[in-house]
């Protein structure tokens, strides 16, 4: 029994022993936030006082990346910083914040710009934010595509939240309404982070769809090669579950790739405890920094980092993860769907992507 | 003149509160970004160092490197920055991969610039923002060397601790 998900309900769900931290000299993590989020030194060293107990962490971010602005600490800052250190415990953790220095800049834009420009990156990048598809011009998405690949063949991992609206809706005239996929989400070349929940939120039982977990198929992304015989596989074996074809583009690129827990999170915000935060937001970092943990492995036996991680992830066909085969998202309110966006299924699935991760198992198939 | 981003979504989030257009001698600063070379590519070499079965996985490319292969043309680089200049925009920096350029210029030239922009700010919550309250072009020489420009549109979604932040009852357990 527990009373919500802190790192050692997290780092005993995902199998990770005492001896599962960050060794590596040339390794670092990083969270980017963009909207005037910041994270207090204070409720980080608190955090890891209430919580870090049972495995060795660092309880101070290595490098912050721009201009805190004072005041209050942000939950969605605080949670990001928080829950990468201590999943990716004891590895030094930048922090990127991007408030946009002129009113005119567009802060996630600004953070794309810095990466184009900075030789030396931590390996592993989380991001929590995410515009509806259809708010944004198809040649916006192609370049920040284009800045995507930059990064993923320079070998950094970029991980995004697949969102927390399920497959979203877009309510269209005459009433014929349809999902509507997330972007930078549905970018094929990310890896984009769904969120599960306990079966009994209170018992370390196996996990279920988090309802809100964002998923389904880009209109803009074609498919990649890399992923088409998994989302076949699951369009073939839930035909009588799947919403109407006229709500989503079957052809397009599926997300999300993988999950995490993302219901229930303890998080220290303004020197307080907050229980109850939930979103994808926090499954992100969560699997982040088990990637960072598995770049620490890689980089100690004179290995590459694993950079862009979805070709290696599928050919893996869900080993190493836990599959969650149980409960479906939200999606338009309307009588065709009555609120019901995809269904997981077995192996890869538009909610849970193929699962969350077995820590170890994981570690044994990435580090060869 | 025509559109960049044909697809230019121009309206504002009710939650932003339209304070005004900008004076016309407000500084304001615009990305500006130019067509990269060989994202083809860019895309090939991706997916050789993302296929465990290829022999080139692994090898992960240096900034520099990236920037040789995406840098844009000569061509490019020197019709944007004629086309800035000929405006009188000349204070601008450019990122290593020379695929972004940054420049600081007035509302007044940066609407002369870009027709159909008009500059307006927008406060949420007390945070400001500038940007367009219509969709911008640029002269037809400019389309094959530009992607999009930055600073119009896509104002900054709202955060987690406005209202997103999801806490749910105990009646689950």
């Amino acid at each position: 029994l527990h009373l919500g998900v802190t790192p050692a309900i997290l780092r005993e769900r995902y199998n990770m022993t005492e001896a599962d931290v960050g060794s590596a000299q040339n390794n670092s993590q990083a969270v980017a936030q963009f909207l005037e989020q910041y994270y207090h030194p204070a409720d980080l060293a608190e955090f890891m006082g209430m919580f870090g107990r049972g495995f060795q962490h660092q309880s101070q971010v290595a490098r912050v990346v721009g201009t805190q602005g004072a005041g209050k600490a942000g939950l969605e800052a605080s949670l990001d910083v928080e829950y990468i250190m201590s999943t990716g415990a004891n590895i030094s953790t930048w922090f990127f914040t991007n408030p946009g220095r002129h009113e005119s800049q567009e802060p996630f834009l600004q953070w794309m710009v810095l990466l184009s420009n900075m030789s030396d990156l931590p390996w592993v990048h989380t991001v929590s934010y995410g515009d509806d598809e259809d708010s944004l011009s198809a040649a916006y998405m192609a370049r920040i595509n284009a800045e995507f690949m930059k990064a993923g063949v320079r070998g950094i991992s970029l991980l995004f939240a697949s969102g927390d609206s399920g497959a979203g809706c877009k309510h269209q005239d005459k009433g014929q309404n349809c999902f509507r996929p997330s972007f930078p989400a549905s970018s094929p070349y990310v890896t984009t982070v769904g969120g599960t929940s306990f079966k009994n939120p209170f018992k370390m039982s196996y996990e279920v769809t988090d309802y809100i977990s964002g998923g389904g198929f880009s209109n803009v992304f074609e498919m990649p090669e890399y992923q088409v015989s998994a989302v076949k596989a699951y369009l073939k074996s839930v035909t009588e579950s799947l919403p109407p074809q006229s709500y989503f583009n079957t052809s397009g690129r599926a997300y999300p790739d993988m999950a995490a827990l993302s219901d229930n999170y303890w998080v220290v915000s303004n020197r307080v405890p907050i229980p109850w935060v939930s979103g994808t937001s926090a499954s992100t970092p969560v699997v982040g920094g088990m990637l960072s943990l598995i770049n620490d492995q890689r980089l100690l036996q004179g290995l590459p980092p694993l950079g862009f991680l979805n070709p290696r992830l599928y050919r893996l066909q869900g080993q190493a993860l836990f599959d969650v085969t149980e409960g479906c998202h939200l999606s338009c309110l309307d009588e065709q769907v009555q609120g019901k966006g995809f269904c997981a299924a077995r192996s890869w699935d538009p909610v849970t992507g193929w699962g969350t991760p077995d820590y170890p198992a994981l570690l044994a198939a990435l580090r060869s | 003149s025509g559109y960049l981003e044909f697809d230019q979504d121009v309206l504002i989030p009710e939650d932003w509160t339209d304070v005004g257009r900008l004076d016309p001698s407000e500084e304001l600063q615009l990305t500006f970004a130019l067509k990269q070379q060989n994202v083809a590519l860019l895309e090939e070499t991706l997916r050789l160092v993302s296929d465990p079965d290829s022999p080139q996985y692994g090898k992960h490319l240096s900034l520099q490197e990236v920037a040789s292969l995406v840098r844009p043309s000569e061509l490019t680089q020197k019709a944007v920055r004629g086309w800035l200049q000929s405006h009188g925009i000349t204070r601008c920096l450019a990122v290593l991969t020379q695929d972004f350029l940054q420049c600081s210029m007035t509302a007044a030239v940066a609407e002369a610039l870009l027709p159909g922009s008009r500059f307006h700010r927008y406060v949420r919550d007390g945070v400001s923002s500038v940007r367009s309250s219509a969709p911008y072009q640029v002269h037809d020489d400019l389309h094959q060397h530009l992607d999009f420009v930055g600073g119009l549109h896509r104002l900054p979604p709202r955060g987690r601790d406005a209202g997103g932040s999801r806490r749910r009852s105990l009646a689950a357990g």
